[in-house]
């Protein structure tokens, strides 16, 4: 018998076990959740967004993508955790539900399932997708390179062999694509917050270019309370700014193609960083990392919903 | 499947533009099949190298030669990938 009640959300999990524990939050919660399945991967595996809605129609939404670089464990599992969240605090949490009774929320948990299967399977270690490229005998392109904002410059590479490669041209990726046309059509998405791991950071547009974004200040307020009250939580200290100033310039990213495609509110969470495991962060890390995530990523949307455009 | 056996991270500290520019070099270096877990940013930031265990010799030498400080973050990546696959099953038993 599937029970929602038995998932172990402190353990890491298969695609299959994720995929399941998505339909059982279905059937639990069927006036608030819904599965949509957005396109298919490279390996033709369906690429499933949960859609969490109190009704209306075309409502302004938030997007949420976790686990594009597939070896990033803790990020699929703060994902599971968060969707469980999301629904838990429905009509108990005051701006859970001012959020949800006039936005929805999707969220794509598991971005990379082909990368994601491969690191249960083959090889733990993989970051990019399985497709395979023309002339190469190295396999996969880094989603993260792999959208039309700058595509194709500074931080990406043109080798097919690299952990950057950024494919052959935007939205090479049916992963990527599936993004781009489901928020296109949409046409009403209001944030995107695409979540990674590990380097504790919490960054805005822009990352192709050093110019700062139109909105520079308000979301450099946002993330500066994000992380304040991320850390309040159990201490861990995020870094914070434009992904160019903070990190380094890199071309084609998700959060740069949302803000250039009038989405406003586009960061991208770099989850925490113990200083001894890198992706292999140990299972006992989920809880802690995904409960400190939850009220930076509940500021931003709050913030979302209080800012309408 | 591909195992680790051996392989370790090294947390890397440089500490101005000349040793970022050595650790650039270093990891365009094919053949050493390194990769850059966390990115070189600036200089007393921290970078994490993940070198496969026939290229720890090389790396470190490289390391030591230009006075680049680090130390070592996972001692044999491959021990930590058991103990995880050891944590799946035992919680998928339960």
């Amino acid at each position: 018998q599937r029970s929602i009640s038995t998932f172990d959300f402190a353990s890491y999990h298969t695609l299959e076990e994720i995929y399941d524990w998505m339909d059982m939050l279905v059937d639990d919660h069927p006036n608030l959740v819904s599965k949509i399945q957005i396109g298919q991967s490279y390996e033709n595996r369906p690429l499933y967004v949960l859609k969490f809605s109190t009704g209306g129609s075309n409502r302004p939404a938030i997007w949420l993508d976790t686990g594009i670089h597939s070896r990033e464990w803790i990020t699929q599992a703060t994902g599971v955790w968060t969707a469980n969240k999301i629904v838990k605090e429905y009509g108990q949490d005051p701006s859970v539900t001012a959020i949800l009774d006039s936005m929805d929320i999707f969220f794509e948990i598991i971005t990379n399932p082909d990368g994601f299967v491969f690191t249960h399977s083959s090889n733990r270690l993989w970051r990019k997708t399985r497709s395979i490229n023309a002339g190469s005998s190295c396999v996969g392109v880094d989603p993260n390179r792999n959208w039309d904002a700058g595509f194709g410059g500074s931080g990406s590479s043109s080798d097919p062999c690299s952990e950057t490669y950024r494919g052959p041209y935007a939205h090479s990726e049916s992963e990527v694509k599936a993004i781009v046309d489901f928020i296109r059509s949409h046409g009403n998405v209001k944030s995107v917050i695409s979540i990674h791991s590990y380097s504790q950071m919490l960054l805005f547009p822009y990352g192709y270019k050093r110019t700062p974004a139109a909105h520079h200040q308000e979301l450099n307020e946002l993330a500066k309370k994000a992380v304040s009250d991320l850390a309040a939580m159990y201490g861990t200290k995020y870094a914070y700014g434009s992904v160019a100033d903070t990190i380094y310039l890199a071309d084609g990213t998700t959060v740069d193609w949302a803000y250039d495609n009038g989405v406003k509110y586009s960061f991208t969470f770099e989850l925490r960083d113990t200083g001894r495991y890198g992706f292999l962060l140990p299972s006992t890390q989920i809880i802690p990392t995904a409960t400190e995530t939850w009220p930076a990523l509940l500021d931003i949307m709050v913030h979302v919903l209080e800012h309408p455009y | 499947e591909q195992l680790f056996r051996g392989d370790q991270v090294l947390r890397i500290t440089a500490s101005n533009e000349e040793q970022i520019t050595l650790l650039r070099v270093l990891g365009e270096q094919a053949e050493l099949q390194i990769d850059f877990w966390r990115d070189l940013t600036g200089p007393g930031h921290p970078a994490d190298l993940w070198v496969p265990f026939p290229s720890l010799q090389a790396v470190k030498i490289f390391l030591e030669f230009h006075s680049i400080s680090y130390s070592v973050m996972i001692e044999d990546v491959q021990a930590l990938l058991d103990e995880e696959k050891k944590n799946m099953t035992r919680s998928r038993r339960i």
